[in-house]
């Protein structure tokens, strides 16, 4: 599931 | 956050941190890639621009981390092109950025998950970032040696990105997470480092000086 959206990630 | 992507970060830092003090120490950047480090500063400030956005307040690590990230960078970039410009080797870091921030910038409008400035910006920075210590290892190839703490520089700077590969294995194993271009972009980023991962293993690990064939 591409989740993108969410940039959690540095 | 899992292991993985808390030693990337760590490694990261770890990275940004030693690069600062071998020019701070040594008051000299000879060996390292202005260019590069400019290309970086780009990738945080395209990547981080939420923050000049909607500024929220500091409420956690991840916005701190940011800001380090960003300030740390630019003021990398001042060391280099204004403090201790004298220093700074521009006849060997000679690789045209042009050449990899245009693709880049092409590449985040043609293949990216939403067309909106945020979300291009974004794509842009992990295309980027993929390719921006080509300059690096370009100049360490002309001048034919790098020095060790350089060498350690590029050690973490390399691992960190590798450590977030482990990391999105993690997330897609544990949380079906999968974020196609950071994964490719990533992937493509670590494999430029392997022939330095090479090197520094079987020399710098055993105290010796990285001498490329020159």
């Amino acid at each position: 599931k591409e989740t993108n959206a969410a940039k959690d990630e540095l | 956050m899992n292991i993985f992507r808390l030693f990337g970060d760590l490694s990261h830092l770890a990275a940004i941190a030693i690069l600062l003090l071998k020019i701070w120490k040594t008051r000299s950047c000879a060996g390292v890639s202005g260019k590069t480090q400019l290309l970086f500063a780009v990738c945080f400030i395209t990547r981080y621009i939420d923050l000049f956005l909607h500024f929220v307040s500091l409420y956690n690590t991840e916005k701190v981390m940011k800001l380090i990230y960003i300030s740390a960078s630019v003021f990398t970039c001042y060391l280099i092109f204004f403090k201790f410009k004298a220093t700074y080797d521009g006849n060997h870091d000679s690789m045209r950025a042009e050449f990899l921030i245009v693709p880049a910038a092409g590449l985040a409008c043609l293949i990216n998950t939403k067309f909106d400035a945020i979300e291009i910006l974004w794509t842009f920075s992990i295309y980027l970032e993929a390719v921006a210590i080509l300059p690096q290892l370009f100049l360490i190839s002309k001048t034919g040696e790098a020095e060790t703490i350089t060498s350690h520089y590029l050690f973490a700077q390399g691992s960190y990105r590798a450590l977030y590969i482990l990391n999105w294995i993690y997330r897609y194993h544990y949380e079906s997470h999968v974020d196609t271009i950071a994964i490719v972009a990533g992937v493509v980023q670590t494999i430029l480092y392997c022939d330095f991962f090479y090197l520094y293993i079987t020399k710098v690990v055993k105290g010796q000086k990285i001498v490329l064939p020159a």
